[in-house]
């Protein structure tokens, strides 16, 4: 399994539609500070629920995910992953400004779902909001500064 | 559930002792604050990099705690491998040589698993299969500037 | 008491709006939140990057947040500057271009004040005034490996 | 003023002693992971008192940053400052390892001091545990993320 592509639509520095492929092996992300390379890393986390809206850099919450590039008050995430068997999974995630706040809508292969949903079908690749399969930018010794029990627990999770 | 808990303690612990080394000039392994009943003690690194006896974790150096923290996720990587890994500029502490330890490892990693690497560092973009540019276009818009590299390089030589 | 403060936020402000742009491509500037009664609100940043509009400081990247960090310091540095700087790698988050920009800018107050900048970075490390090396010998133990640099090439110079 | 010159005697891993020299203008200390580049900075803010143990690495108090490379139960660090009018002013701090605990004493121009009377010295040259003058590892953006209150309080301090 890997995630075979982005596509990204008016989320942060990302206004209108973009598609990113990925390969499998080792892919290297690199460009200007400010361009938006940690907002990549972001679409992921945010596609897939594993970070909360401060996570992602949106202090006043998920609205300020949605670019200011333009007026639209939509943005969404739609990951897709290449499963071993020649099948796919796609996670989606949509978000829309109303007048009651930000609402929040999950996809899975473009059928609407729960967030519950997204979480139990991810667990059962190993993706879950604890495993350190995403480190954040300046997150790196987080592993080595944190407690001693907090690190026993993330084997717990594993065993 | 002890018994689950210490077989994967076990498993996981030998791939630290095997990373670590590769990693830094080091030695390393992982000990539980209580064997007898781990689920009340933590766990603990106990590393030693380049022959420093009794390393306190809380004194290494931001480079060290970079490669002990790193070597603890290829550990247990190789144990219950996640589908892919992102990581965002995790050679930041790293000087030259590491940057470079730390791309081979990846590259070894990158075997099995899909590694999405954002960095800056020369040793670490070198090293990879390819590199997806990002530039910001107008006034604030990210632009993929395409992937590029040993793939393109790959194909014509066929 | 509400005047003096006023009147540093003033000097202190338009060496932001100067400096700001040195370091980085756009325009910045200090913001009170509550202008009548500046004790009773904070301190803002209004920074702008490359032409990005109403940028939110907690949305900007690490280099972005780097450089406006440093700006206020070095603002504050030229209305009353300490004896000397100490920045352990400050340069961290940067890419090629922004630490170049650093080293100039620290090079320009350097003229003012004393500045031992820890860094690992090639831009950073060629253009200071001189290089202390620092190296590991036997089990751990810190040897200083010699002032070098533009000091011994000035006085070699005659 | 500048800081003419440090002399560590077996603090953290500078077993023994060492002088380091320094001069004015712009100078770059530079070298491997875990050589002791950060330790020049801890001396710096370990004998100005500018530090808690914590900030300095030492988790289990002030003896973790006596070296462990001997038997010995003590460390120092003497600084001298280069003073505008060719005279100088030298602060040293000394840790020694008792059995009622790690015991600290200052000392100005060579002669024994209390703490409060280093700190008063001290902010006649606005050198104070406030001032963003040392910025330790990691700890650049903590300005931008700091809360806008306290960044007033920086400026309240020196207005
Ligand atoms: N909702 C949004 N609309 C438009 N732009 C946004 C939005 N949210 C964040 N940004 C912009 O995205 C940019 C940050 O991008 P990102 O953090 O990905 O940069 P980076 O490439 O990782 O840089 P660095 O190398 O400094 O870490 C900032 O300049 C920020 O202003
Ligand atoms: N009391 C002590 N006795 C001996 N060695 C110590 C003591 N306290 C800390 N150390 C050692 O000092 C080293 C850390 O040095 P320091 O943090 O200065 O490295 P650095 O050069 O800044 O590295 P980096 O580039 O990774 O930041 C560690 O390896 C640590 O084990
Ligand atoms: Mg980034
Ligand atoms: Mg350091």
């Amino acid at each position: 399994m890997r995630i075979k592509q982005l596509e990204i639509d008016n989320f942060k520095s990302f206004a209108n539609q973009n598609t990113i492929p990925f390969l499998d092996g080792f892919t290297v992300v690199s460009g200007p500070n400010g361009s938006g390379k940690s907002n990549i890393i972001d679409c992921i986390l945010f596609a897939l629920g594993l970070s909360t809206s401060r996570e992602l850099r949106s202090e006043q919450g998920a609205g300020d995910l949605i670019s200011t590039h333009n007026k639209r008050n939509e943005a969404s995430v739609r990951v897709t992953f290449a499963l071993d068997d020649e099948d796919e999974l796609i996670i989606t995630r949509k978000i829309k400004r109303t007048s009651h706040g930000v609402q929040s809508t999950y996809y899975m292969n473009d059928k609407q779902c729960t967030f519950t949903q997204v979480c139990s079908e991810l667990e059962k690749y190993n993706i879950t909001s604890n495993s350190h399969n995403v480190i954040m930018q300046g997150h790196v010794t987080t592993i080595a500064n944190c407690s001693p029990k907090e690190r026993r627990q993330y084997l717990d999770e594993i065993a | 559930k002890k018994d689950e808990f210490i077989k994967t303690f076990n498993v996981v612990n030998q791939n630290f002792k095997d990373i670590f080394p590769l990693l830094s000039e080091g030695e390393g392994e992982l000990v539980l604050e209580n064997p007898s009943d781990p689920f009340s003690g933590g766990l603990v690194f106990r590393a030693s990099i380049r022959d420093k006896k009794n390393q306190k974790l809380a004194a290494m150096s931001g480079g060290e705690k970079t490669l002990t923290a790193l070597a603890f996720v290829f550990a247990v990587q190789r144990y219950l491998p996640a589908p892919f890994y992102a990581f965002d500029e995790v050679d930041m502490h790293l000087d030259g040589p590491n940057v470079e330890k730390l791309a081979k490892m990846i590259n070894i990693q990158a075997k099995q698993t899909q590694f999405i690497v954002v960095s800056l560092r020369k040793p670490m973009i070198d090293s990879a299969d390819r590199m997806i540019g990002v530039t910001q276009k107008g006034k604030g818009v990210t632009k993929i500037s395409g992937v590029s590299l040993k793939e393109e390089i790959k194909q014509e030589a066929g």
